[in-house]
This record gives structure tokens, C-alpha cells and sequence, in this order.
């Protein structure tokens, strides 16, 4: 079993049952410090994981998820390299073993598995869930724009056939409503880390508001410390800033979702790409990618366990 | 298993916000089928849209015609794809 985490590429796009039966790989390889939790089911009845990374206690948390948006494979690619590193580094690198000595890392690696599925069997582009809406011939929902935060304003879609639809209510999707229940009944979750891909940006509250968030400052200054970081590795160079005034206004997401329920570090990745290939990143470009996200990762879980609020 | 043969990325630079708006109205044209993967929001920035191929000259048409300055980004998305899932085989085997 060892083997399984041992010997899987980590440089090659995977089905999602290829994962799963990877997570349970690396349960088996890390079992004091890795388990699995089932925070739900898909709308097809898929189920949902998180990991969660403790090394005893209920300590503090950071959040992180990957793949809400099933097309951006490099996420989901990216949020298994991330687990394989944590699970690895503790105890090895003193930076990630002080972190989980105060912190608990919770990683959903793939955060929409209906979509991540059908990507994988019928439709490379698709991005929302696949849950049927009334009244409609078109399928599924904007899991990022299903959150109760400025829902169903302007910076999303009333119609379900765009890729921007909202739902018929906030928390409609129980891929959105399964990690809600879990941060709320956590009650001490510090951080969330929300990835996406592409366009290389580091985006915080708000999306759905020109109002900046208290924090703000405290944001940005460490979104540039962050960004600086993982330019470091490759020179990938992000922008960052609030999410309307980065890039456009977007109703319902879930950074916003999060700041507005008391977590104060609330970012979202846009990883990797130059711009050439969009969603249909090459695979040798997993590592990279994943190596400097991971860069970024760490500057903002050390700010979270340096900053207790 | 929906295939993407022909269908182009084209890569569009709206000079100003007059510009966005008609990248927006090309947003809500849906009886067109594009798909924007990277949506019209501030003029410094570009805008992704994959054109399926039985509209690319319709949807050029009405870049050039709106005076959008826009480059091809992918050539064909099919091609891509099936080199994606080539590689995914030989990783597998």
C-alpha cells in the first residue's frame, strides 16, 4: 500500500477515482496524522472528502479547497501534490512542522466530484455542478456563485443556462452546502484558502461589494508578501487585490462567504496559466505549478499561525 | 462525448470600457454557444472566449467589425485535448 502514494505520478491528470483510491493510499501511509472525513454527498451521490492534517487536538484550522470549478484541472492536480507534501514535510521541514503543531490543514481536493467526473467522461469544459434545474433544459450551477454572500446580485447569473448560474437559493448545491455545515460546526476555522485557476491572481474580499473588508490592509499587504513568494520559484508573477477591483464583480462566492462568517484570511488562488492553454494546462506543468503555489501556501498558513485571532 | 474539433480560444484586448460592453453583449448572446473562459471585466485585461467552430467566422466578424483586437490563443482545442488524454494513457499505463 505504501507504494501506491510512492510510485503515483504527480505529473499527470487524474480521474477522480484514481484520487480517491489514492487518499485512501496515503491514509494507510500517514494514519497519525491524516484522516479522512466525509463532509457529504454530491448531487449524484458522489461523496465528498476532506483530509484534515492534525496532529492531535482540536486546534485552529486553515481551510484550503481545490476544483470547485471542475475544468480547472490543474487545482485538483495541484491539491493532491499539496496533500502528499504536508503529509511528507511533517516533521522534516520545521516551517510546515511548526504550522501543524498549532493548526489543523483541512484540504478538499476535489470540491465539485460531479463535475470533476463529468470532465473526465463527456465534457472536458465543463465548470458548474450537474444538478437539474427546474423549469430548465440546462444543468448545474456556479458553485462559486452559490454562497450567501450578496447572493443572486449582478456579478452572477439568474439563468441556468450560463456558466455563471446562481442556483435557486443560496446553499442550493450540496457540494456548497456540505462545506458550510463543516466550517460552521467547526466553529475555529482561522483561514480559506479557496484555489482556482487561471489568469495568476491573488483575490480577497469582497466580490460582491466595492466596501472594503476591516482587514484590508492586513489583506493586501499579505497577498503581496504571498505573491512575492511564489514568484520566487519560477517568476510567476500574480496580481492581487480585492475581487472586484481585480478583476470584475462576482456575487455569492465563497471568500466573501467566509470573511462575512469570521474568518479573516479569505483568498483565492488563480493559479497557472501564461495565457496560451487556459483550462488545458500540459501536465509537466503540474509540479511547477503545485512547487510554487506551495510557496504561497506556506507564507499564509505561517502569517495564521504567527497572527491568532 | 462532446468533442471541441475546430474550436478555437481567441484572445481579445478591449481598449476601453465601450469595448467591454460589447464583449458583453457577445456574452449574452447565447444562441452562439461561446463559452468565455475569462470574462470581459476591466480593459487592461484580456478576454478568453472559445468559439465553437461553426461560429468562429461569425463571432471574428463581429470582433473586427467593433474594431476588438483580439489574437488566436489556441489554434484547436481538440488537438490539445487529445493530447491531454494521450498523455493521461501513457501516465496510466
Amino acid at each position: 500500500r505504501e507504494r501506491i502514494t510512492g510510485s503515483f505520478s504527480y505529473s499527470t491528470y487524474h480521474t477522480i477515482e484514481e484520487i480517491y483510491s489514492w487518499i485512501d493510499g496515503l491514509l494507510l501511509e500517514y494514519p497519525k496524522l491524516v484522516s479522512r472525513i466525509d463532509i457529504g454527498q454530491s448531487y449524484e451521490g458522489r461523496p465528498i472528502y476532506a483530509l484534515k492534517f492534525s496532529t492531535g487536538g482540536n486546534k485552529p484550522a486553515i481551510w484550503i479547497d481545490t476544483g470547485i470549478h471542475s475544468r480547472e484541472w490543474i487545482t485538483q492536480a495541484t491539491g493532491v501534490w499539496t496533500a502528499k507534501k504536508i503529509a511528507s514535510s511533517y516533521g522534516v521541514d520545521s516551517s510546515l512542522t511548526d504550522i501543524l503543531d498549532n493548526l489543523d490543514i483541512i484540504l478538499e481536493i476535489v470540491t465539485n466530484p460531479d463535475g470533476y467526473a463529468y470532465t473526465h467522461s463527456t465534457n472536458r469544459m465543463w465548470r458548474k455542478t450537474r444538478s437539474i434545474n427546474a423549469g430548465s433544459t440546462c444543468v448545474g450551477v456556479d458553485p462559486n456563485r452559490n454562497w450567501n454572500a450578496g447572493f443572486g446580485g449582478p456579478g452572477s447569473s439568474s439563468n441556468p443556462c450560463s456558466e455563471t448560474y446562481h442556483g435557486a437559493h443560496p446553499h442550493s448545491e450540496p457540494e456548497v452546502y456540505s462545506v458550510v455545515d463543516f466550517i460552521l460546526a467547526h466553529g475555529n476555522v482561522k483561514a480559506m484558502l479557496s484555489i482556482h485557476s487561471y489568469s495568476q491572481m491573488l483575490l480577497f474580499p469582497y466580490g460582491y461589494t466595492n466596501d472594503l473588508a476591516p482587514d484590508h490592509e492586513e489583506l493586501t499587504e499579505l497577498a503581496k508578501q504571498t505573491a512575492n513568494a511564489l514568484a520566487s520559484l519560477h517568476g510567476t508573477q500574480y496580481t492581487y487585490g480585492t475581487t472586484i477591483a481585480t478583476i470584475y464583480r462576482a456575487d455569492g462566492t465563497a471568500t466573501d462567504w467566509a470573511y462575512n462568517n469570521g474568518i479573516k484570511y479569505s483568498y483565492t488562488f488563480e493559479l497557472r496559466d501564461t495565457g496560451r492553454y487556459g483550462f488545458i494546462l500540459p501536465a509537466e506543468q503540474i509540479i511547477p505549478t503545485a512547487e510554487e503555489t506551495w510557496l504561497a501556501l506556506m507564507t499564509v498558513m505561517e502569517h495564521v499561525k504567527n497572527h491568532p485571532y | 462525448q462532446k468533442t471541441f474539433v475546430g474550436d478555437q480560444v481567441l484572445r481579445a484586448h478591449a481598449k476601453d470600457n465601450a469595448q467591454l460592453d460589447v464583449l458583453r453583449e457577445l456574452e449574452a448572446m447565447k444562441h452562439l454557444q461561446v463559452d468565455f473562459w475569462r470574462g470581459p471585466s476591466r480593459p487592461n485585461l484580456p478576454v478568453d472566449i472559445r468559439v465553437p467552430n461553426a461560429v468562429l467566422q461569425q463571432v471574428k466578424v463581429f470582433l473586427e467589425s467593433n474594431s476588438i483586437d483580439y489574437s488566436i490563443m489556441i489554434e484547436d482545442v481538440q488537438e490539445l485535448l487529445d493530447q491531454e488524454h494521450q498523455d493521461i494513457q501513457s501516465a496510466t499505463l
